[in-house]
């Protein structure tokens, strides 16, 4: 599943 | 952070840093496809609005800020500042018939039908293909100066090394993002052609010019 919360990608 | 997330984004950088020297120094925005940055404004700034509803890390901030800031200072020098300069009829790609699909695209598939998220769907899809119209430009003037040549290529590694950061999160952090890496690998495709020439042609001295 994936974290919607925490994109700390740019 | 792995050395492949922080090379990507190093290259990221790197590519705007040029761009706008480039400019700068030239005092010029030949060559260039407005098109294409003002589809960037709108993919930063459709993706980087989680900036007010969450904090990540000095660094995330930081470059987002700066992301988001050069998009528009960029368009600010090219319809305004070096508008002499700016070549619109060879920018003759029109934005709907990216903007149109990818919206459709996005509110259809996306992890969660949220503003914020759907927005963020948006922002990833519009950039995988945002870099088309500065293509279409190359290939329609049939030529690219050496500098934007290596615009292009830090800005097509910079995709390029995300890949690599995705396998690595794959594999070590478990984890995968199937919106982000079709996507990602769409995008990183559209360079290859690129790529081919910038390797065969400018890295041995020559000016990048297509076959008419």
């Amino acid at each position: 599943d994936v974290e919607l919360d925490d994109k700390d990608e740019l | 952070m792995n050395v492949f997330r922080l090379l990507g984004d190093m290259s990221h950088l790197l590519a705007i840093l040029i761009l706008l020297l480039k400019m700068w120094k030239t005092r010029s925005c030949a060559g260039i496809s407005g098109k294409t940055q003002i589809l960037f404004a709108l993919v930063f700034t459709t993706r980087y609005l989680d900036l007010f509803s969450s904090f990540i890390s000095i660094y995330n901030t930081t470059m987002k800020l700066f992301f988001i800031a050069s998009s528009y200072f960029t368009i600010f020098l090219m319809y305004s500042k070096f508008k002499a300069t700016y070549d619109s009829n060879h920018d003759s790609f029109r934005m709907e018939f990216l903007v149109v699909p990818v919206g459709g695209l996005a509110f259809l598939v996306n992890h969660e039908f949220l503003p914020l998220e759907i927005l963020w769907t948006f922002s990833i899809y519009l950039e995988s293909v945002a870099i088309l119209p500065q293509l279409f430009m190359v290939s329609k003037t049939g030529e690219a100066e050496t500098i934007t040549s290596h615009y292009l290529f830090a800005l097509g590694s910079y995709r390029l090394l995300y890949i690599f950061n995705w396998v690595y999160r794959y594999y070590f952090d478990g984890f995968f993002d199937l919106i982000a890496v079709v996507a990602g690998c769409v995008q990183t495709i559209l360079y290859c052609d690129f790529f081919y020439l910038y390797i065969t042609k400018v890295l041995k001295g020559k000016k990048l010019s297509l076959p008419a």
